[in-house]
């Protein structure tokens, strides 16, 4: 089994659970925010077995877009210091940290 | 050392994270939303010694009980296309994924 | 690349993802409590290459300071059960989980 630790934006986070639930993933919401931008995103953490992984990263890639998003106005004072001002920047679809899973308990 | 990520009901956590301290088993809370009923559950990362694993698991297994659930009531418009309407499901005490940690540092 | 799961107090989170962007680390922010003294803190991801960690744990220590709190308030009844009262403890600047990624995807 592999644990998908997946950073989405919230924009994105209905039609994935939606999709996921459909084809019977299981998922797990956190709310999260983002340490450049400061504004908020979505962890979702998605436990699946080693032989449908291939479909799951085919369906987070379908559904999670990239976008341009201007950093939090929270952000007003560093945005001089780190130079890149408050300019928009593009944000990926997905970023996805999958780590092994050494036992699963359903209890 | 191993990182359980435990996925746990509201209504427990409280007896749960008393018995983890009582025991000196340190634990982290984060909030967090089924994927499927969409209502909130906990997440709980323990940090966990390899020879007291059994201990932790045997702990959570006494403490966390399995109950049925209904969906959110934000799903109404979804309830009908997963045909499975708006009917009760058994939510699990605990789902748990173990991850080897390959270093701890406390700093 | 390692997955950094580091748990650390709220006052030295701006500091730290500051110091994280100005050297080009990623990082993800998700609020969480404490399950002893049931305080709120923040647990961080940091994806990170393997050739950078030292640098991402260096900076890490430089930032985040151990601290001298006490339980919350709503531990009220369970502090006399634990003994400990409601003494202060010493809560350290970082706790670090170090996880191998078996595989990292930027969609
Ligand atoms: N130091 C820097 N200088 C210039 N531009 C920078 C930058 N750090 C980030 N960016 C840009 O800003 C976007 C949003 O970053 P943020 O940290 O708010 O939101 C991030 C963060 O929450 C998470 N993330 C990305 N890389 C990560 C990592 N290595 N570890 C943990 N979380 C990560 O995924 C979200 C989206 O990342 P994505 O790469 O698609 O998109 C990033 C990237 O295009
Ligand atoms: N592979 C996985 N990866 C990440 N997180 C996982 C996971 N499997 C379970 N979880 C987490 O654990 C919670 C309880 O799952 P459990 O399987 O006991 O109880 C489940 C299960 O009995 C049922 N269920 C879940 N998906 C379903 C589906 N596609 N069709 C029918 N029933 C489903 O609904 C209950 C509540 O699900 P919900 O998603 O709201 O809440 C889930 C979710 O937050
Ligand atoms: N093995 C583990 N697994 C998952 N998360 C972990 C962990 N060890 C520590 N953490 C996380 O890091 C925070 C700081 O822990 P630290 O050990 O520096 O500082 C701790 C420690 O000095 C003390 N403490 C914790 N458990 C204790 C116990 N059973 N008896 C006496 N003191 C305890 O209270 C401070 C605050 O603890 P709190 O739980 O509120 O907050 C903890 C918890 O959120």
């Amino acid at each position: 089994m592999k644990l998908l630790i997946t950073i989405v934006q919230d924009q994105d986070v209905p039609n994935l659970l939606e999709a996921l639930a459909e084809e019977e993933f299981g998922a797990t919401r956190l709310s999260s925010t983002g340490g450049f931008l400061r504004t908020g995103n979505t962890t979702l953490l998605i436990g699946v077995a080693k032989e449908k992984l291939d479909q799951v990263l085919d369906l987070i890639k379908k559904v999670c877009k990239k976008r341009e998003q201007a950093p939090s106005s929270a952000l007003l004072p560093f945005g001089k210091a780190r130079g890149s001002g408050l300019r928009k920047v593009v944000v990926g679809g997905a970023i996805i940290f999958m780590v092994e899973i050494e036992r699963f308990e359903k209890i």
